[in-house]
């Protein structure tokens, strides 16, 4: 895995064809909201209990 | 590990199940069906081929000419991912036909059965006494049908876990996952994008795999060069920023593939079968 690999993948799965360059002023005004943060986290336990197999 | 051959004979419908039969009176009577089942309670990858002398034959099964004798062999493959207990059927037709097209004096139907699998236990390596043929103790005659088992154990093959933290990854080193660490914050362009996770762990695997030897190889014929790859992965989860409609909001996204959870050797794809759960 590189941070090549990681962007590419990324920008797939976003449907971009380069990286975004958000506003300066808009990230320090970002707030993660409590529903969006909850998302994350269940994601992220989720992958830990499955497993999928690959090749 | 455990190898061993067995006698049979090739009924077709048509004729009585009783021995000393000749089948040279049946051989033209028309289809016959050959099932081959078989049980199997021990787990793993089992493969049956089905060898008769002929044309050498492709993977699209016999050719339309008539096959001559000794010039090659007929060679019908499956390969079952079988990781829990049941009858196993394999369509075996094919290549009885095939065989009883075969002039006469013709070689024997030789029916494999491989079962490759890591810790292979007594049941497999047992296996043998569970198989039974209807003439079997009856005077070998030529041309008899046989069926040859063989077990692999593929325990000293496969990967071993987690590398050792303290050990340099050296060429000896045996297939297994070692720490690696994305940081996320170290990337440019991840930078006023990406809002969570700063870095993650994601695993590669690392090291080389054991070769079956040259006498398995042979008696494998199918077992290719074993490669240490990643057999388990999970999912990323990640918070970025996107810019719709003018405004700039936190977005959760999951990224399939991202970290190894399990490495293993594998060979031309096709994964070492995992240890059965009780």
């Amino acid at each position: 895995m590189t941070g090549e690999q990681l962007l590419g993948s990324l920008l797939r799965q976003l449907q971009l064809s380069e990286v975004p360059v958000p506003d300066r002023v808009d990230m320090e005004e970002l707030v993660i909201p409590a529903q969006v943060r909850a998302q994350y986290v269940a994601l992220l336990r989720r992958s830990h209990g499955d497993r999928s197999r690959g090749k | 590990r455990f190898s061993h051959s067995f006698r049979g004979e090739a009924l077709p419908p048509c004729c009585p199940r009783s021995h000393g039969q000749g089948q040279a009176g049946c051989a033209h009577s028309g289809g016959v069906k050959g099932p081959l089942a078989f049980w199997d309670s021990v787990g793993g990858c089992v493969r049956a081929t089905v060898q008769g002398a002929g044309a050498e034959r492709g993977p699209r099964g016999p050719s339309q000419s008539p096959p001559s004798r000794g010039a090659g062999s007929l060679s019908c493959l499956r390969l079952v991912s079988a990781h829990e207990s049941g009858w196993k059927v394999f369509d075996v037709t094919e290549a009885v036909n095939f065989w009883q097209q075969l002039s006469q004096p013709r070689p024997p139907l030789l029916l494999q059965v491989s079962v490759q699998r890591e810790h292979l236990g007594p049941l497999a390596s047992g296996a043998h006494r569970l198989v039974r043929f209807a003439s079997q103790g009856a005077p070998a005659g030529l041309g008899e049908p046989q069926l040859e088992l063989h077990t692999l154990d593929l325990r000293d093959y496969g990967a071993q876990g987690d590398c050792d933290p303290e050990a340099p990854v050296t060429e000896g080193t045996r297939c297994c996952r070692q720490e690696m660490y994305i940081d996320l914050q170290g990337m440019k362009w991840a930078e006023n994008w990406v809002l969570e996770p700063p870095g993650f762990l994601a695993y590669e695997c690392v090291g080389t795999c054991q070769q079956p030897p040259e006498a398995l190889a042979i008696k494998w014929p199918f077992l290719g060069p074993r490669q240490c790859i990643a057999s388990e992965t999970a999912s990323l989860p990640m918070i970025v920023s996107i810019k719709e409609g003018g405004r700039t909001r936190p977005q959760v996204v999951s990224l399939p593939n991202m970290r190894v959870q399990k490495c293993s050797c594998a060979s031309d794809g096709a994964l070492v079968p995992r240890r059965l759960q009780p």
